[in-house]
Order: C-alpha cells, then sequence, then structure tokens
C-alpha cells in the first residue's frame, strides 16, 4: 500500500533542502526525485518507518550515481599505450593550472614521468605561471610565446613526449565560458590536434547550479572523460560533483583539497554521501 | 520585466478572473524555484518567498495596477531591498583593496578598475599583494601594461603588508587610485584571513571589494559573512556574468555584507566592465 503524492513530496521537502544547500543543483534534485518517486509510491512500509525509508531510497539513488562511473585512473595510466595525452578543461578559475601540477606531482610518486605543455597561451601570466610549477615539480614544461597556437604548443609537447619517451603529456588549456562560441571552437581544435587520450574537466567545487550547464556543454563540444572537482576545502559541500555526475555521467577522478601539490585526492562516493546528508 | 521563465507564471495572473491564495502560491512557488536555480540562499530564498506570498496575498494593488503589475512590484521590491541602496565608486583619491575566494577574478578586476578610472581622469596604480599564487607578480604586470597604468610589486618578498606598506610609500603621491591587488583565500584559513587584516590594517583603504563569481553557489552568503566579520566589505564586483551563471550567490553576499554590488564583470579583457544594473540583474536573476 503506498504513499500520496502530498505525503512523498512533504517527506521529500527536508531532503530537499539539505542537497540544496550542499549545492546539488535544482534541476538535478528533480530529477532524482522523480526517480524515486516510483519506487516510494509503490513501496510497503511501516507507518513509523517512512522517514527512514524515503532517506534510504535517496540516498540509494544518490550512491548509484556517484558509484556507476568509478574507473581505476592508475590503471588505466599503467595500461595505456605511452605517451598518453591529458587534456585539461574548464570554466575560467577553476584550477586547471594547479591540478595539472598536482597531476604531474601524483605520476611521478608512481614512477610515471609527464612533461607539461603551455596551452594557455591567452592570459597574463599563464605561462610564466605553469613554469613556475614545472619547475618545482621537476618536471619538463613546453611552451610557445604568448599569443601563440595552442593546438601548435600541444603537438610540440607530445613530439617531445614520443622523443624522449615521456610517459604522459599534462595539456593545459586557457579558461573559457561556454557562452564563447570561438573559444569552443578552439578547444575542439585544440582537441582535434592533440588527440588525447583523456578529455578532463575541471570543476569548481564552489559553483552551484551553473556545473550542469558547464559539465553538459563542454561534454557536447569536446566530449569529457573525467572530471576533478576543486577547492572541496573551502568548505563547500561539493553538491556539484553529484550534478555534474547526473548529467554527464563521466567519473568524478580527483577531488583538490588545498594548495600543495599533495592536495589533490580520489574522489569518495562515501565521502560525498557524507557530505550531502551529514 | 521579470525574465523569461516568470513569463508565463505572471500570464497565470493576468488571464486569472479572481486572484485566489492558490494562484498566488503557484506563482510563489515558480518564483522560488527561479531563485533556487540562480543560486541565490536558500534560507533567504525561503524568507523572501514567504514575504512575496503575503504581501500578495495581504496587499490590494494600488489604483491603476493590474493584479499581474502589483505581483511584479512586490517581486522586484522584494529583491531590490536585499540588494541595498546603490552606490558608485567615487571619483577620487582613494585606496581600494580586493579580496575574494580562490579564483574569482580579482587580479583581472585590478586591470579594469584602472580602465575605469583612467577614462575619469584619475591616476591609478596596481600594486602586487598577493604573494602566494605563482606567477600573481607577472599576471598583474602583464596586465598593467596592457592598461597602460604604473605598477608596484616584489616578486622577492614573502612579506604581503610589506610588499603592499612599500608600494604605498612609493605611489601615494604620484598616484589617485592605489589598486591592491590579495591573494585569493576562504574563511577556513585562519593565517590567510588574518593577513587580510594584516594588510587592512597597513593599508586603511576606502574601498574593501569583494569580488564574487557569478557561479558561485550556496558557499556565496557564509563566505562573504567571513570576509566582511575580517574587513568591512564596501561594495561587490561580480564577475563572470558573460557566461551563463545567473549570480544569486551575489545577491546572498549583498544580504550578509549590507553593501551592494558596484560593478559587473562580463569578459577578460579590461574593457569588458560595466556598472551594476539592478533591473538587468534581476532580470537575469529570475530569468
Ligand atoms: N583552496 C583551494 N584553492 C585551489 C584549489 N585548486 C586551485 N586553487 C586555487 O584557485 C586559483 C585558480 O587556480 P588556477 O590553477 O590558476 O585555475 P585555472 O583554471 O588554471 O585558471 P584560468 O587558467 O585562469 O582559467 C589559484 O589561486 C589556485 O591556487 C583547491 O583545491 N583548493
Ligand atoms: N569569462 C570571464 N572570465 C573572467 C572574468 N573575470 C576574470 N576572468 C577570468 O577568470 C580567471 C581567474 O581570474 P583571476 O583574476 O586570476 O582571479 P583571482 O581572483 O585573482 O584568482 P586568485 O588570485 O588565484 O584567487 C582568469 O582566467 C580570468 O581571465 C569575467 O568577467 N569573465
Ligand atoms: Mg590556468
Ligand atoms: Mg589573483
Amino acid at each position: 500500500r503506498g504513499i500520496s503524492e502530498e505525503k512523498l513530496d512533504a517527506l521529500l521537502w527536508e531532503l530537499e533542502v539539505g542537497l540544496l544547500e550542499s549545492d546539488v543543483a535544482y534541476t538535478v534534485i528533480e530529477s532524482i526525485k522523480k526517480d524515486i518517486k516510483e519506487e516510494l509510491r509503490n513501496a510497503s512500509f511501516e507507518r513509523d518507518k517512512i522517514n527512514e525509508m524515503v532517506e534510504n531510497v535517496l540516498r540509494n539513488a544518490i550512491s548509484h550515481v556517484l558509484k556507476s562511473s568509478e574507473i581505476d585512473f592508475m590503471d588505466f595510466i599503467k595500461s595505456s599505450k605511452k605517451p598518453i595525452v591529458i587534456m585539461f578543461v574548464g570554466v575560467n578559475g577553476s584550477g586547471k593550472t594547479l591540478a595539472i601540477a598536482k597531476m604531474a606531482t601524483l605520476l611521478r610518486k608512481y614512477g610515471i614521468s609527464s612533461v607539461m605543455a603551455a596551452g594557455d597561451t591567452f592570459r597574463a601570466g599563464a605561462i610564466e605561471q605553469l613554469s613556475i610549477h614545472a619547475d618545482k615539480v621537476g618536471v619538463k614544461i613546453i611552451k610557445h610565446g604568448s599569443g601563440a597556437d595552442p593546438a601548435a604548443v600541444a603537438y610540440d609537447a607530445i613530439d617531445h613526449a614520443k622523443a624522449k619517451h615521456k610517459d604522459v603529456v599534462l595539456l593545459d588549456t586557457a579558461g573559457r565560458v561556454q557562452t564563447n562560441i570561438n573559444l569552443m571552437d578552439e578547444m575542439a581544435k585544440i582537441k582535434r590536434v592533440a588527440k588525447p587520450d583523456l578529455i578532463i574537466f575541471v570543476g569548481d567545487a564552489l559553483s552551484g547550479n551553473d556545473a550542469v550547464e558547464q559539465a553538459k556543454r563542454f561534454n557536447e563540444v569536446v566530449g569529457i572523460d573525467g572530471v576533478i572537482l576543486t577547492k572541496v576545502d573551502t568548505d563547500a559541500k561539493g553538491g556539484s560533483a553529484l550534478s555534474v555526475a547526473y548529467t554527464i555521467g563521466k567519473p568524478l577522478l580527483f577531488i583538490g583539497v588545498g594548495q600543495g601539490y599533495e592536495d589533490q585526492i580520489p574522489f569518495e562516493p562515501q565521502w560525498m554521501m557524507d557530505n550531502i546528508f551529514g | 520585466d521579470l525574465g523569461d521563465s516568470l513569463r508565463g507564471t505572471l500570464k497565470k495572473i493576468a488571464n486569472a478572473v479572481h486572484v485566489d491564495s492558490k494562484l498566488i502560491k503557484e506563482v510563489v512557488r515558480d518564483i522560488q524555484r527561479a531563485l533556487l536555480q540562480a543560486d541565490v540562499n536558500v534560507k533567504l530564498v525561503l524568507e523572501l518567498t514567504k514575504k512575496i506570498e503575503k504581501r500578495a496575498l495581504q496587499e490590494k494593488p494600488p489604483a491603476g495596477m493590474s493584479n499581474r503589475e502589483h505581483v511584479i512590484h512586490i517581486v522586484y521590491d522584494e529583491l531590490v531591498n536585499i540588494l541595498g541602496d546603490s552606490r558608485e565608486l567615487p571619483i577620487k583619491k582613494q585606496i581600494i583593496m580586493m579580496v575574494g575566494l580562490y579564483g574569482q577574478g580579482k587580479t583581472t578586476t585590478c586591470g579594469k578598475l584602472a580602465t575605469f578610472f583612467k577614462k575619469k581622469g584619475l591616476r591609478p596604480v596596481l600594486i602586487a599583494g598577493d604573494v602566494h599564487r605563482p606567477a600573481a607578480y607577472e599576471q598583474l604586470k602583464q596586465i598593467s601594461e596592457q592598461v597602460k597604468v604604473p605598477f608596484y610589486g616584489d616578486k622577492s618578498e614573502k612579506d604581503a603588508v610589506k610588499v603592499v606598506k612599500e608600494g604605498l610609500n612609493k605611489f601615494k603621491r604620484v598616484s589617485d587610485v592605489i589598486i591592491v591587488d590579495t591573494s585569493g583565500r576562504h574563511k577556513l584559513e585562519n593565517d590567510l584571513i588574518s593577513e587580510m587584516k594584516d594588510i587592512f590594517k597597513a593599508t586603511k583603504p576606502d574601498e574593501k571589494l569583494l569580488v564574487i563569481d557569478a557561479a558561485t553557489g550556496q558557499q556565496a552568503g557564509p563566505q562573504a559573512k567571513a570576509f566582511n566579520d575580517a574587513v568591512k566589505i564596501s561594495g561587490i564586483v561580480l564577475t563572470k556574468l558573460d557566461g551563463t551563471a545567473k549570480g544569486g550567490g551575489a545577491l546572498s553576499a549583498a544580504s550578509e555584507v549590507g553593501a551592494p554590488i558596484v560593478f559587473i564583470g562580463t569578459g577578460e579583457h579590461s574593457g569588458d566592465f560595466e556598472k551594476f544594473e539592478p533591473a538587468g540583474f534581476i532580470s537575469r536573476l529570475l530569468g
């Protein structure tokens, strides 16, 4: 014997507010609600256990989304033909450049060599910024002058990696908003030339509903293989992780938890569950 | 004009023969959805929609105003209330300190502000107060060259207060507008919040501008509060409005710090900068 629509909405409301306050996107919450309502309407339950049951069904639905696309990143790196080209894309200021420095650090821990490619040839100080990271981490950086063609820098870096037997090319790109058609086209062109094995979308945990729009559009233009969610240490609950996973169905590989090169750790779905339901 | 997605909602009122509480509740639910999707703080949205519903049910439309116009007026009125009294940065000699979370657009906005004041006939200078981020010095220096204003920084100095004091001493007599860039930081970093307070004490800025990315979600309010507790914020700059984000976080921040949004950023170039207009912002927020 099921539950009425009104009763369901009332029970879900409290959980909904919690999800909204954790920055899970409104449209994603509505979709998840729709997904679980069928299950809940036909559920049989004990009168006094109804709140618990509703929460459990919601938890399972969310956990399913977060776990459904897990991949083992290091297995992928170790088993793939070298050089592996990893292209980092995302909106302005999300943390792409620092994520590359953290990635190079992690790879080196596993004895995997990398070379950085200064693919942001537009923004003030971008090449200098990545150069300092390369120097600190102890990896080679391939760079051209400011204003150079990012695709040419990528091509040059891949050539270098092949010649010097480097395992991974970490390709930095300029930040861009999906409403800028020219920059979306530029990103597509860099992909055509660099033929990356992995395109990583670097998203900001501080962002709210717009994370859905960003991930959707970037995925449409170049296809995203994995996501890194940064700035989780800022006290952001990181609900955008669920929004992005739900929207594009791609794995959340790492989360950024600070400025240090060690501050990029594998994503644990349980961590997100505790955050959202904590 | 309250934006496209509410147009349908408001049509319900326009077409209704009798505006009853059921219809009002339906309209308020649509407004709530729009505000939540725009990233306005959840508690603030619930407070706002309660107020809007109460007023829509209790107030009679003034003579000559349709029911639909009356609801629009109430919604607009309540949002403008949160935004606070508009203010413009005065066109005079002053010290401006830029603060905010990581990657919001502080450094880029320094260049935009310099261009703005230069056009008004003043002589701005950019001070590289971010001693942490790799190549922050180079970034601001290149921006200063692009917008053709003087620059001060010290690549080898790790003490932000020292750099800023030196910059102030060197330029206070030759420059009118001293724009101090600072590092990104967040409310849980006690040492950096301390640094911000120290820079504030050392420079005694006329303006403390909080720079906020339009895509910022529920953290906008709490972080703004922490920044405001540390250095009283005098204005907000809302950036990256050239994207699709609605900027609801700025509403939450304005409510927390009791200071208005003064400028918006609409791109990466120094000219992508406009004075804040409440009407346009509200229309986009609800759209
Ligand atoms: N607290 C914190 N800050 C971060 C994290 N990741 C990046 N940042 C900071 O965010 C700011 C922007 O980082 P960048 O690496 O320059 O971001 P980006 O995406 O390359 O920026 P653009 O190239 O300008 O689009 C810097 O101050 C970083 O130190 C993180 O996980 N935690
Ligand atoms: N599309 C767009 N990008 C912007 C805007 N304002 C700044 N940016 C970009 O956002 C990114 C971050 O800008 P920064 O000025 O480095 O941000 P910040 O707050 O100084 O960053 P930190 O010092 O690391 O905290 C850069 O890629 C800028 O070009 C804007 O209004 N629109
Ligand atoms: Mg970058
Ligand atoms: Mg900066």
